[in-house]
């Protein structure tokens, strides 16, 4: 509740025309970004602490609480919760540090949506290929695309990444979550013990936008 | 230096010699389809009375009409069996990516701006700008935070006799997610991911306002121009447009429910988390 509220006052503050077409000061708007990536920040360990929970009912624990009983600011993940789920906000700017640093981490998608959903993945990664498998072991296609070079130089990126991983999360389940396991393939041997065909994404008859409007 | 073509089975879009987006082709038929980057220089008004003000956060008065960016743009092709896309630089401070994913019958634009250049100390406020051979007869659609489709008419209000001062900014409206034209033939609406300024300054063709710099305060009152910064640099801003165009069907679904969906999906994306699973096998996870 906490995290939440903080979020709830950042929100309340932001109702303020200036705050949602940007027409405050400029130190004002900086200061409304600093509450938002203070808000969202600490609402992460909410976050954290729910897919735990929907992963494994087993994990019944409180948000973290600093001993002032105050929200804890950037909550670290925490070494007893099975996942981390951590979230890159700069994928913007086709940075995250997880997918950019590890040779094997999992992408978990949350739709928000009250019907079925889909969304063409990208990450951005240091390696040239990737196996991705989702959780019946059906490996899905992906590709690794240059990130543009104007992307690259953006002055505050610092980002070592050079590239993307793109591939499709498909049949993701009304507010509901699919994840996805990810390995940088990086010797000969994986490429041998993975000769076997991609799997492309299950040809559809119509484009995936009319599947949904069909399927309503 | 030749045209250059990315696609999928539902469709396919042509850049010209130039590097410019030129057409789109879908079930054989191919129309015209071109974007481009364009900006208008801010006003500079002495602010002492309401008709002189310079262009700024609360105003947008271009001094005169566009200017173009660039007659000739760099491209590179990346072709694959995931998506497809060309890599656009227009200019130094101006790049955009045009995709098309395998399985998605739109395009997708991400483009790049900034940091916008004032050294001649001129603001700048850039535009993508699409054009269509659409016989859009002035009437262009905005959405009201992204729920029903307002009608809009170049140089016309429903309410009063118009006698617009301000040619370009008086057919400038707010465009939450979704701004659209047709005629009896076709249909081009493009989806923003953030609020911007839209028109329809032409028949057939549809623009949004993408980024702003200005070096003048507009005397609304923050007595400070709209001049944002990062790291001592003009702000760079990095967003995405979504194009869906086709032929007006009365077919289910309809090019609008279409663009709803896909509005849904955009706007209200899927929350991506990550975990760090070096330490396990596929099998522990699984």
């Amino acid at each position: 509740e906490p995290h939440l509220n903080v979020l709830r006052e950042a929100m309340g503050v932001m109702q303020h025309h200036d705050a949602i077409t940007g027409t405050e000061k400029q130190h004002v708007a900086n200061d409304y970004a600093r509450m938002l990536n203070r808000a969202v920040g600490a609402c992460g360990a909410n976050t954290q602490a729910v897919l735990n929970q929907i992963v494994d009912p087993k994990f019944k624990r409180s948000a973290p609480r600093s001993r002032s009983g105050l929200p804890v600011e950037h909550p670290a993940p925490y070494p007893q919760y099975k996942f981390a789920f951590e979230s890159c906000h700069l994928l913007n700017v086709s940075k995250c540090e997880l997918t950019e640093s590890k040779d094997s981490f999992t992408v978990t998608l949350y739709n928000p949506l009250a019907h079925a959903g889909h969304e063409y993945v990208r990450v951005p990664v240091n390696g040239e290929r990737y196996i991705v498998r989702d959780y019946r072991n059906v490996e899905v296609s992906s590709q690794v695309v240059p990130i543009p070079a104007s992307v690259l130089n953006i002055p505050y990126r610092f980002s070592n990444a050079t590239s993307e991983l793109v591939f499709l999360a498909n049949e993701l389940p009304p507010l509901g979550f699919k994840s996805y396991f990810v390995t940088r393939a990086i010797d000969s041997l994986d490429d041998f013990i993975h000769e076997a065909p991609s799997v492309a994404p299950t040809p559809s008859e119509q484009p995936l936008d009319d599947q949904v409007t069909h399927w309503q | 230096s030749q045209e250059v073509t990315i696609g999928n089975k539902y469709l396919n879009v042509s850049f010209d010699s130039n590097g410019f987006l030129s057409s789109i082709t879908i079930d054989g038929v191919t129309n015209r389809l071109r974007q481009t980057f364009v900006y208008y220089e801010g006003a500079l008004g002495n602010n002492e009375e309401f008709r002189n003000r310079s262009s700024g956060a609360y105003i947008f008065r271009p001094n005169g009409t566009e200017k173009s960016v660039t007659e000739n743009v760099q491209v590179r092709v990346v072709k694959g069996a995931t998506v497809q896309e060309v890599h656009q630089v227009f200019s130094e401070w101006i790049s955009q990516v045009v995709r098309i994913y395998a399985d998605e019958s739109h395009i997708e634009f991400e483009w790049m701006v900034g940091p916008i250049p004032v050294e001649d100390g001129v603001g700048k406020e850039i535009v993508s700008r699409f054009y269509t051979a659409a016989q859009s007869g002035g009437v262009f659609w905005t959405d009201a935070n992204g729920r029903e489709m307002i009608r809009r008419v170049r140089n016309h209000r429903d309410t009063w006799n118009l006698d617009l001062m301000e040619k370009i900014s008086g057919n400038y409206y707010p465009v939450t997610a979704r701004i659209a034209l047709e005629d009896d033939n076709l249909r081009l609406a493009v989806l923003n991911d953030r609020a911007q300024g839209g028109s329809s300054l032409a028949d057939g063709s549809l623009e949004l306002m993408v980024h702003r710099r200005l070096l003048h305060d507009d005397a609304f009152g923050v007595e400070e121009a709209l001049n944002e910064k990062a790291f001592g640099k003009g702000l760079v801003a990095r967003g995405k447009h979504w194009v869906v165009f086709g032929a007006k069907k009365p077919v289910s679904p309809t090019p609008e429910a279409r663009e709803r969906f896909l509005q849904n999906r955009v706007l209200l994306p899927n929350w991506m988390f990550f975990s760090d699973v070096t330490e396990f096998k596929y099998d522990d996870w699984q």
